[in-house]
């Protein structure tokens, strides 16, 4: 963890009588490790570490703090303003596109969102914009069978832009309209051209780029590449109830710029929860 | 002249920020810089640009190690084994497990080998309809109970049709699950007593960072795991996690999947993996 990584260093500094170059050099070291370790994005980190050599040099710690807490609340405040405030997603009338890359749990947080808005009395209509995955529309049918949601789509569609152009037309009269689609990644044209083209046609008022907690350096270009061509507005962290520290999520929230919405933890319906960014910190700090 | 301990310094700490750059795991990257830099110490360098020679030459000799594990022959394994002979795929949620089944089956059947598929996830939705698409695809036969039926029961009965239709193989499919979920990992285990499979194979996903190492431990510890495939490589990913999860569980990387088609699954090559992790 970064604060284990950082006793070693950070002694040194207590036992430096004046900061020298190469004792920060040091600790900026352990930092990068420490950031690298638990997934942040290598830019990122190389920015963060940039901004605490340079507090750690210009700054003394304050009263009753060591130079190491001094040094940890640093990189602490760099992370939480990284991350952002959490977002509300508000409870009135949009339409919704959840994107991202293969086996993110898109399918299964778009059913955790729609009962999270039915919940709260909003007709919520579902359109099973997927028609690569096998089974994929079963999936969802079952999911919204199971909280009395309505899933628009068939077995055997072929084109996902016909699907998401009737399925709007169907929940023309409905509070909150998911369209969950395909996986894909940076690299297949064909599907970012697909993605850009249900955007087009469901000119959806919020893109969320649904991330794995566990997700390492590729977090970072892939949410740029759905940046740019769709423009997120904002981030669904899953899985959180694993063991991965969600350094690759937080890269793609500062990459997009977008803030965190929900985050998934657990395969139940009821698993989605508001981000805490403090937990989450910590949790990544280890 | 001899270089100095700063100029080492430098160079293995950017050697160190690569790897890690492309997902290769803390651990791991302990271990290959060390191995360097026993390299380095009895090697006679004449000028600083040699150096950066050495270590490169170093750095590929210090991976090919940590891959170097007796590799396993999938077809050969098979064909040498009593039958049916039974491969269970375990792994996190959403790694590609289910899709990597009906990989292997194409490839097996290629090669003359029969093969059963069991729908041993009976937890997710729409799991049981999406492996009986792939052996509708495949034209296989598909052992299925209805959604929440024990996962081991339908591992039972597949290896009992496989003995009484003298069927090779039986791909046996399991629900994702977290590490950190008692519960489901001994639902794991369950599995694996009553369906004492020849070869557990661990499905990673190569998006994964540094979070593979402690999931391919977990993994192993609880069942072991005598294999591993790395799927969505094609999605850019240097696929540093194939050195963590090999190294962590000391067992070889089988396949490497590179996109959705049934013919996207390559034989893991170290050569290949080397190229990758220094383009
Ligand atoms: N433990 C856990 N599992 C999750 C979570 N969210 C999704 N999953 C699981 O992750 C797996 C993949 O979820 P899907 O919803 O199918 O993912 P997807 O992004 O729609 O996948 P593709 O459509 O194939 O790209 C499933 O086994 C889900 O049950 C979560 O927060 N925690
Ligand atoms: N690009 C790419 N996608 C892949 C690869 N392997 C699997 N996928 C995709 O990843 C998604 C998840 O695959 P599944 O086979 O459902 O994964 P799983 O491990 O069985 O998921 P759960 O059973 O929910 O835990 C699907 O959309 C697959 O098409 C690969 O090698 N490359
Ligand atoms: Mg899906
Ligand atoms: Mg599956």
């Amino acid at each position: 963890s970064l604060a284990q990584s950082l006793r070693g260093t950070l002694k040194k500094i207590a036992n430096a009588s004046n900061i020298d170059k190469d004792v920060i050099k040091d600790v900026v070291r352990d930092i990068q490790r420490a950031l690298l370790q638990a997934d942040l994005n290598v830019k990122l980190v190389l920015s963060i570490t940039k901004e605490v050599e340079r507090r750690a040099l210009e700054e003394k710690p304050p009263a009753g703090m060591s130079s190491r807490e001094h040094v940890i609340r640093i990189i602490y405040d760099q992370l939480v303003k990284i991350l952002g405030e959490p977002r509300d997603v508000g409870l009135k009338k949009h339409v919704i596109m959840m994107i991202g890359l293969y086996g993110q749990g898109k399918t299964t947080t778009t059913a955790k969102m729609a009962k999270y808005f039915q919940k709260r009395g909003l007709k919520v209509g579902v359109i099973a914009a997927d028609v690569h995955r096998p089974a994929a529309f079963d999936q969802l049918k079952q999911l919204g069978d199971r909280i009395n949601v309505p899933v628009y789509g068939f077995p055997k569609a072929k084109d996902s832009v016909a699907v998401v152009k009737k399925g709007m037309e169907q929940y023309a009269d409905f509070d909150i309209v998911i369209i969950d689609t395909s996986g894909r990644h940076s690299l297949e044209e064909d599907l970012i051209k697909e993605m850009e083209d249900i955007a087009k046609v469901a000119k959806p008022d919020e893109r969320f780029l649904v991330i794995d907690a566990a997700v390492g350096q590729q977090a970072g270009p892939q949410a740029q590449a759905f940046h740019d061509a769709v423009k997120v507005t904002g981030v669904i962290i899953t899985k959180l109830d694993g063991t991965a520290k969600a350094g690759g999520a937080l890269s793609a929230v500062a990459v997009t710029n977008a803030p965190v919405t929900f985050i998934g933890t657990g395969e139940h319906i009821e698993d989605l929860e508001k981000l805490d960014p403090p937990r989450f910190i910590s949790r990544l700090l280890g | 002249k001899k270089i100095t301990q700063d100029k080492l310094e430098d160079i293995m700490f950017d050697l160190e920020m690569a790897l890690l750059e492309s997902d290769v795991a803390q651990g791991v990257v302990e271990r290959i810089k060390n191995y360097i830099i026993k390299e380095l110490e009895g090697a006679k360098v004449k000028r600083s640009s040699e150096l950066e020679d050495v270590i490169e030459g170093a750095l590929k000799k210090a991976i090919r190690q940590v891959l170097d594990i007796k590799s396993i022959d999938l077809i050969d394994s098979i064909r040498a084994s009593e039958k049916p002979y039974v491969v269970m795929f375990v792994g996190v949620n959403g790694t590609g497990k289910t899709t990597a089944i009906g990989r292997i089956a194409h490839r097996l059947q290629r090669e003359g080998i029969s093969c059963v598929l069991a729908a041993g996830d009976t937890f997710r939705a729409g799991a049981i309809e999406q492996l009986t698409k792939h052996a509708e695809n495949l034209g296989l036969k598909i052992i299925k109970h209805s959604a929440g039926a024990d996962p081991a029961a339908v591992a039972y009965d597949a290896i009992e049709h496989a003995k009484a239709r003298k069927k090779d193989v039986v791909l046996l499919d399991t629900a994702g699950r977290m590490q950190t979920n008692i519960n489901l990992m001994d639902e794991m285990k369950k599995i694996r007593r009553i369906a004492r499979p020849n070869l557990i194979v661990f499905v990673g996903d190569a998006l994964a960072g540094n979070d593979a190492v402690i999931q391919a431990s977990e993994f192993d510890k609880a069942v072991g795991v005598d294999g591993a495939i790395l799927t969505k490589i094609d999605a850019d990913a240097k696929g540093g996690a194939a050195l963590s999860i090999a190294y962590t569980i000391g067992k070889p990387i089988l396949y490497v999947g590179t996109g959705q088609g049934y013919e996207d699954l390559e034989p893991f090559d170290a050569n290949w993996m080397i190229e990758r992790l220094f383009e």
